[in-house]
């Protein structure tokens, strides 16, 4: 051996750096698809009729950007932005503080209610501030759609089909925003004024309409029931409403708002049902984004009732611009609190979707909703738990109605311009 | 953060004519809350 290596001539030759690059990025390749397929099958065993081990966290496909933000702990890092803007900030600070920010965001301080800034504590109550009286009129006209906050107008349009066009070429199903519908009697049972655009014109003082009471504002609204009709809800003579009524598994909690798992679900229909059958009426959409700096309260766009509210917890990826043109169905992805119920002309949902840095969406009129914490994580994790044991889809989100808010109505009351709730930071 | 409106409102019998749901704001135009979306 030593003589056949002694005498053996050894000849160097330089390896084609290329074929070592090739054989290196091959090797990566086969791993990353190995790693891939192992966690495809991770996660479908997680599901096949197993139980759940915890629940799909959201990965959509997209661009890098998306990717690496859909491995961040968005909802942690929301929660930790929220405590830190709760951090009182030291008092000779606050001013030039706001107004840093209000500079580099464009706030007008001149609109804010408080024209002492160091009433604000932190950034979080600067953010949730209110307005002066009348710096927001609203449209005289009664038959406007107000917007319900200030922002930008990103899209709006008539739904066709079953979808919303998020952008260009880009569309997300209104099941996927709304859930899927599961109509109120209210809702299925139109009464044909509220069709008829020759419904008399309500009272109305300087263009704006006067409701009286929550009778009036039923019959204002195109709705009219007669008393005795609404507090014993739709009659029983036709087959449909008496079906949908056995399935209305919501029972209204004595408080305004009974808290009902989407598990429970109604009687499922698509959302086009809801229309009136002689197609005099169709969906429309709007999408309005709040920038970092604008007010951030949001107002009732018409006067209209909400009956229910859906709460899906969801991801908290940023709802900036840029995603919403490269992250497919961002807006069924995110937190949002979905609340549902009817205007003059039929059915109307208003949908607050969070972000990062306003994982928290506040409604005035229900104190029991908790948005991007960790009680309602916890809880939508054991409903998908609970519905998989039972081998049922699980929905999405949490259903609460407000039919005890008012008997009348069967939900709450908003007129045009009523302050709803607003976006809170963290 | 983000507010999506979806509603039903009636619509032009044909197009252009007079009844239906029409927007009044284009896309990207900065809206104040109470202007107007659109009219019936």
């Amino acid at each position: 051996l030593r003589s056949a290596l002694k005498d053996t001539k050894v000849r160097w030759y330089p390896i084609p750096v290329g074929l070592g690059i090739g054989f290196l990025g091959l090797v990566q390749f086969y791993k990353t698809q190995a790693r891939e397929k192992e966690r495809l099958e991770r996660e479908s065993s997680e599901f096949d009729g197993a139980r759940p081990k915890k629940r799909a966290r959201i990965r959509p496909d997209g661009p890098w950007q998306v990717r690496v933000m859909s491995t961040l702990p968005l909802k942690a890092m929301s929660r930790l932005w929220g405590k830190f803007n709760e951090l009182t900030i030291p008092y000779y600070l606050r001013i030039p503080g706001f107004k840093l920010y209000s500079f580099v965001f464009g706030v007008n301080l001149d609109e804010v209610s408080e024209p002492d800034l160091r009433v604000y504590p932190n950034l979080s109550a600067f953010f949730y501030r209110t307005l002066k009286p009348g710096v927001r009129p609203l449209d005289a006209n009664p038959n406007a759609l107000l917007s319900p906050a200030d922002g930008r107008v990103l899209q709006y349009g008539k739904i066709e089909g079953n979808d919303i066009e998020q952008v260009k070429g880009m569309t997300y199903t209104i099941d996927a925003l709304l859930g899927k519908n599961t109509p109120t009697p209210s809702l299925s049972e139109k009464t044909p004024e509220a069709t008829d655009e020759s419904v008399k014109s309500p009272p109305t003082r300087g263009g704006e309409e006067l409701v009286t009471s929550e009778e009036e504002f039923a019959r204002v609204n195109g709705i009219s029931y007669t008393l005795p009709n609404l507090l014993s809800g739709p009659d029983k003579s036709h087959d449909d409403t008496k079906k949908l009524d056995d399935q209305a598994a919501v029972p209204s909690s004595p408080g305004a708002v009974s808290e009902v798992r989407a598990d429970l679900a109604l009687g499922e229909k698509p959302w086009y049902d809801l229309l009136s059958p002689d197609n005099r009426t169709a969906l429309y959409y709007a999408v309005v984004y709040l920038a970092p700096g604008d007010y951030h309260r949001f107002h009732s766009p018409a006067n209209w009732v909400v009956e229910r509210r859906r709460h899906f917890a969801g991801e908290l990826y940023s709802v900036s611009p840029y995603l919403q043109r490269t992250l497919p169905g961002l807006f069924t992805l995110n937190e949002r609190v979905v609340l549902l119920g009817r205007w003059r002309w039929g059915f109307f949902g208003f949908v607050p979707v969070g972000a990062t840095n306003v994982g928290s969406i506040a409604v005035n009129f229900d104190k029991e909703l908790r948005t991007n914490s960790l009680l309602t994580d916890t809880a939508a994790d054991r409903a998908a738990e609970e519905a998989a044991a039972r081998g049922e889809p699980y929905a999405g989100f949490a259903e609460a109605t407000y039919g005890a808010a008012s008997a009348v109505l069967g939900g709450h009351a908003l007129r045009r311009g009523d302050e709803m709730g607003g976006f809170k930071l963290g | 953060s983000t507010i999506v409106l979806v509603f039903e409102a009636p619509v032009a019998e044909n197009p252009g004519a007079k009844g239906g749901f029409s927007w009044a704001v284009e896309k990207g135009q900065k809206v104040k809350m109470g202007q107007a979306l659109g009219y019936v």
